[in-house]
């Protein structure tokens, strides 16, 4: 589980904002805050989703291997859903 | 390959599309054609006709903008997004519309416009995303030649509206190998930087130390100018040089860059003439030598002094016990040879001058 508690360092806060964008886009992350805990548990089922269409390995995570499919090029329509 | 959900698709098999604005990165002859072939793409494996419209209101409009566009559904500046499409339907059912802000060639030195035509007009036809990499309909852009679609999309195009009933000759990419397949083999495996970089068909995977879980690329996407196919590679770490053998050349790559001077013939190294492929080569560190092998021989070229150890070719399974067949790929780490050879890997030892396990090739990408 992961405690947002203790403040994010700037390259981890940069991070941690572009795949909130990247999964919002793609993967029908819900916007906004729901609440701390919930939104955690939702970014990280989206991180598995991502994970798992891109035959990463699904860790829920955001590791260096996610972190740097997110930044390819890409198309603009969403992997999943409507 | 995936289709949007209740598989929405055109009922007519003519379909409409009108190019309603340009990019001033390209002549608009160039943008035109783009256009035609991406849609040709399409039309040579279906039913579909394409019918260009030059005024009012088309099934497929193409057009290029920068972040808010009109759709509330903004691009970003320079490279993140390239372009988007609809899935079929009225109004902006269908529509294509590609980043302005994005450098857009003919070529490989930007982004290809008719590539990523090609992937958003299979969106306009009714393709979501698919994962499998070596796939027009995968997400992320990277530049290929040849032709664009794997047979993972036409089996996806033609799940929606059935096979050209005239079919033109088309030769579909294989889809990307599975790391997991029992018959696996390797083309090639190097080291780079300390991962380990795994050659198979157009693709390879990469593995990182700490990173278990291999990652897999088309070759083409991070090297460009090298072929799709890899007989054999190797890496000099004091020159921190990967070198790639496919043919009669070779290839030096310094990371992502490839060396000046490059491709050379692989005579350069001082191999017979009579030698068009390499089978396999692995740089040993303790010794300074590469071996290079070649059907039932091998050579050991001395890294230092840039020439060929006199005595070679000599027989693989003279010097290496145990080894009596061709070699795929070959690998070396702290003492111990890997060669690969179809579906088992073979670990040589050095020092005991013998074979000592056997394993699956694909047990290195954790099957």
């Amino acid at each position: 589980a992961h405690s947002f508690a203790v403040p994010l360092p700037s390259e981890d806060k940069d991070n941690f904002l572009l795949a909130e964008k990247y999964l919002r886009r793609f993967y029908g992350l819900p916007a906004g805050l729901q609440g701390r805990q919930r939104s955690a548990g939702a970014l990280e089922s989206k991180i598995k989703e991502m994970q798992k269409f891109f035959k990463l390995k699904v860790t829920g995570n955001l590791d260096d291997n996610t972190l740097e499919l997110m930044k390819q090029a890409r198309c603009g329509v969403p992997d999943i859903g409507e | 390959y995936n289709h949007f959900p209740r598989h929405l698709k055109w009922q007519n098999n003519e379909v409409t599309f009108r190019i309603v604005n340009y990019t001033p990165d390209l002549k608009k002859a160039d943008v035109d054609r783009a256009v035609r072939k991406a849609l040709n793409v399409w039309s040579d494996v279906t039913p579909l006709i394409f019918k260009k419209l030059h005024q009012g209101n088309a099934d497929i409009m193409i057009s290029f903008g920068s972040m808010e566009h009109g759709d509330h559904n903004p691009f970003d500046g320079p490279n993140g997004l390239l372009a988007h499409a609809y899935p079929p339907g009225q109004g902006i059912g269908g529509d294509t519309h590609f980043d302005e802000d994005e450098h857009w060639t003919k070529d490989s030195s930007a982004y290809n416009l008719f590539i990523v035509a090609a992937h958003e007009l299979g969106h306009a036809l009714g393709m979501s995303h698919s994962t499998d990499p070596g796939a027009l309909m995968y997400p992320v852009y990277s530049y290929t030649t040849g032709y664009p679609l794997a047979e993972d999309d036409i089996e996806g195009i033609q799940a929606l509206y059935g096979p050209n009933p005239n079919p033109k000759k088309v030769k579909p990419k294989p889809d990307a190998p599975n790391k997991c397949d029992p018959m696996l083999s390797f083309d090639a495996v190097t080291e780079l930087r300390g991962e380990t970089i795994i050659f198979k068909d157009r693709f390879y995977w990469r593995l990182h130390p700490q990173m278990p879980e291999p990652e897999q690329t088309m070759i083409k996407s991070t090297w460009p100018s090298i072929p799709n196919k890899v007989d054999a590679a190797y890496e000099n770490p004091e020159k921190d040089v990967v070198i790639i053998f496919s043919g009669i050349r070779m290839w030096a790559l310094n990371g992502y860059n490839l060396v000046d001077g490059y491709p050379k013939y692989i005579h350069k190294l001082g191999l017979p003439k009579k030698i068009r492929k390499i089978d396999a080569a692995v740089y040993i560190r303790d010794t300074g030598k590469t071996l290079l092998f070649a059907d039932e021989d091998y050579w050991s070229y001395d890294e230092a002094t840039g020439t060929m150890d006199s005595g070679y070719p000599r027989a693989i399974e003279d010097d290496f016990p145990g080894m009596d067949d061709e070699i795929d790929a070959a690998a070396y780490h702290y003492g111990y040879l890997y060669f690969f050879h179809e579906q088992m890997q073979y670990e040589y030892s050095y020092n005991s001058r013998k074979v000592i396990r056997i394993m699956r090739t694909n047990s290195i990408l954790n099957c």
